[in-house]
């Protein structure tokens, strides 16, 4: 299940 | 986060830092491509817009202004301050020949048709392709700096430590995102050729050389 690409990351 | 993650953004801030502290300490950026380092900034710039809007956590609000600060200011020293060590015969690549066909791609291929969606894809994507001035530099010269080498290491290995993140957290959080993942896997492999000269010769004391 692809979620939207998390952010989170640098 | 991750110790895979965590250890990726360690060894890119240290590379960050390497090259910053060898231009800073020896007053020159003799070896060092000037266009890989703008191709940096940029994808820092476009990437990290969201940097007021979106607040995640301190360490990523701080790494984000780190990366930006530092980057910055390398070009500043390469293209200023240390002008006349600055190697332009050698730093040849066109960059326009990687902005424009991944400024194409970042329109077609993207998760959501928004002008901050489209520049982190662009970041994405230009971040890919961002050493490949700096590789072709190495080719022309022929050699690096050990410094220069172990900068490449750790810049390479940053990116490969996030796909250990990205697997990991596929299977613990069903998390993928596939434009980070095919991206980080092509700028990966463009390091292969040089993680092997690195491990052959650099680890066993010699000189960077490239086969002429």
């Amino acid at each position: 299940n692809e979620k939207l690409p998390s952010k989170d990351e640098l | 986060m991750n110790i895979f993650r965590l250890l990726g953004d360690l060894s890119h801030l240290l590379a960050i830092i390497i090259l910053l502290l060898k231009i800073w300490r020896t007053r020159s950026c003799a070896g060092v491509s000037g266009k890989s380092q703008i191709l940096f900034a940029l994808v820092f710039t476009t990437r990290y817009l969201d940097l007021f809007t979106n607040f995640i956590s301190m360490y990523n609000s701080a790494m984000k202004l780190i990366y930006l600060v530092c980057s910055y200011a390398t070009v500043f020293l390469m293209y200023f301050k240390f002008k006349a060590t600055y190697d332009s015969n050698h730093d040849t690549f066109r960059m326009e020949f990687l902005v424009v066909p991944v400024g194409g791609l970042a329109f077609l291929v993207n998760h959501d048709f928004t002008p901050l969606e489209i520049l982190w894809t662009f970041s994405i994507y230009l971040e890919a392709v961002a050493i490949l001035p700096q590789l072709f530099m190495i080719s022309k010269t022929g050699e690096a700096e050990t410094i220069t080498s172990h900068y490449l290491f750790a810049l390479g290995s940053y990116r490969a430590l996030y796909i250990v993140n990205w697997v990991f957290r596929f299977y613990t959080e069903g998390f993928f995102d596939l434009i980070a993942i095919v991206a980080g896997c092509v700028q990966t492999i463009l390091y292969c050729d040089f993680f092997y000269l690195y491990i052959t010769k650099v680890l066993k004391g010699k000189q960077l050389t490239l086969p002429a």
